[in-house]
């Protein structure tokens, strides 16, 4: 189960933080997997009482707009950053995965795509044994339930290093690339690594994040109510 | 191959970078076996200008807690001011005693917080007035709540409030279920010409992958 919390000392008003925190939640914590499964006790709470000393509450009047931007944004990127220490810390992770889908048609399309490719169960066990199984990622991609289905000729995907050297080139518009095997175990030895997905179909992007799938998930669950 | 440690990302974080107004609080209350695993936690807010959202499972087996809390901030019109969390028994799939005990612990807090503010004088008490407490639960599904251990844990907890690292320390150790680190973060940002200061406390570690909303509407 997901549960989290958050609170401000801010001013803002019932409808504005909901407003607020509901953009944020569909950036953050609804896009994050460990193990594909969603809970029955999910929440996220926020709480601003105002202690700040804010004159008044900030609204969802167009006075307040900007205000009210600036505040969505920073509860969206702490909401972030809460949200990637879940997957930090899942059953048995040993790996923290950013997968990035860029060249969407639309916002839905790449989060699916990005949904398929962190709930993959092939994709996950290839991360925990730090093999560069692209194909496993292409699967994903093609089986995704999504308004526009990409074409495998535009598609290209990518390994992007946690240390900001250059990327790994594993298939561009469809063809695959000649892989350093030795460059792509290092850069999967790493705790964190980048996998990024080009549809070239469009403008829009998501990001998820995951991790892998190890031995130790299956201990942790296989006797959990004992 | 052994997970790497992870103890680096749970730290200290200075008081001062806690937000005003708020207390909080974690305890054990024998939820969890273990006597040294908090399981019980607390944080309300003190002042009179709160305001309450949330994003809620959209899974069609809503448990308790998540039923409670969605009726709470209905019938408060989001002006909620406290949550209490329990971790070790996830109250769902309980029925109408699971829904009647995470009702219990809302309204064991309520009184309380009345206590501490004398709100239990007003006439606004007397003719009990919507809840402002929120509830989270996670664990074990398909098992009742230990009340008695609750309840007593509600009381303890709330003698223990406090504003300190510790204290939200506490309460973020309370969350935990298989998480191998209580997971707290908290930030300064100004709006408004305030310097206003943000606190996160969540959990895992296992059933991840959720789909939230906001709570329905009520029906006209």
């Amino acid at each position: 189960t997901l549960l989290g919390l958050i609170a401000t000392d801010a001013a803002v008003s019932p409808a504005a933080l909901q407003a607020a925190l509901t953009y944020a939640v569909d950036r953050s914590f609804n896009s994050i997997s460990v193990d594909g499964d969603m809970s029955t006790n999910d929440t996220i709470l926020a709480f601003a009482n105002g202690a700040s000393g804010m004159e008044r509450e900030l609204s969802l009047a167009p006075e307040d707009r900007e205000v009210y931007i600036q505040f969505r944004d920073e509860l969206t990127a702490f909401a972030t950053e809460m949200a990637k220490l879940v997957v930090r810390d899942g059953e048995g992770a040993t790996k923290f995965v950013t997968v990035s889908v860029e060249g969407a048609g639309t916002f839905q399309d790449a989060h699916i795509i990005a949904s398929a490719i962190s709930t993959s169960s092939l994709v996950k066990t290839a991360l925990y044994g730090e093999d560069a199984n692209w194909g496993r990622i292409l699967a994903a991609v093609g089986a995704a339930p999504v308004s526009t289905p990409p074409d495998p000729q535009k598609v290209s995907v990518s390994f992007i290093p946690a240390d900001g050297s250059e990327e790994l080139r594993l298939l561009v518009a469809g063809e695959p690339e000649k892989v350093d095997e030795v460059r792509a175990k290092e850069i999967l030895k790493a705790v964190d690594l980048e996998i990024r997905v080009v549809l070239g179909q469009g403008e829009e992007s998501a990001k998820y994040y995951t991790c892998d799938l190890s031995h130790d998930y299956v201990t942790i669950n296989g006797d959990y109510r004992s | 191959r052994t997970p790497p440690s992870k103890s680096h990302l749970a730290y200290e974080i200075p008081d001062s970078s806690f937000p005003r107004g708020f207390l909080a609080s974690g305890v054990h209350c024998g939820i969890k076996k273990l006597p040294t695993l908090h399981d019980l936690g607390l944080i309300v807010s003190t002042t009179e200008r709160n305001s309450a959202a949330a994003c809620f499972t959209r899974n069609v087996f809503k448990a308790a807690p998540v039923l409670v809390s969605q009726e709470v901030l209905r019938d408060t019109g989001g002006r909620a001011a406290a949550v209490v969390v329990n971790s070790g028994c996830a109250n769902a799939v309980t029925g109408k005693k699971g829904m009647e005990d995470a009702l219990d612990m809302a309204r064991t807090v309520d009184a309380l917080r009345d206590v501490r503010t004398g709100a239990s004088d007003s006439q606004e008490a007397a003719s009990t007035p919507a809840s402002q407490t929120l509830v989270l639960s996670t664990g074990v599904i398909g098992q009742p709540l230990p009340m008695t251990n609750v309840l007593n844990g509600i009381a303890l907890a709330h003698a223990n409030l406090g504003s300190t690292f510790l204290s939200w320390q506490g309460a973020a150790r309370a969350f935990m279920t298989t998480d191998t680190f209580y997971k707290l973060r908290a930030r300064t940002f100004v709006l408004a010409g305030r310097k206003c200061r943000i606190v996160g406390i969540d959990k895992g570690a296992g059933m991840i992958h959720p789909s939230m909303g906001p709570p329905a509407q009520p029906h006209a």
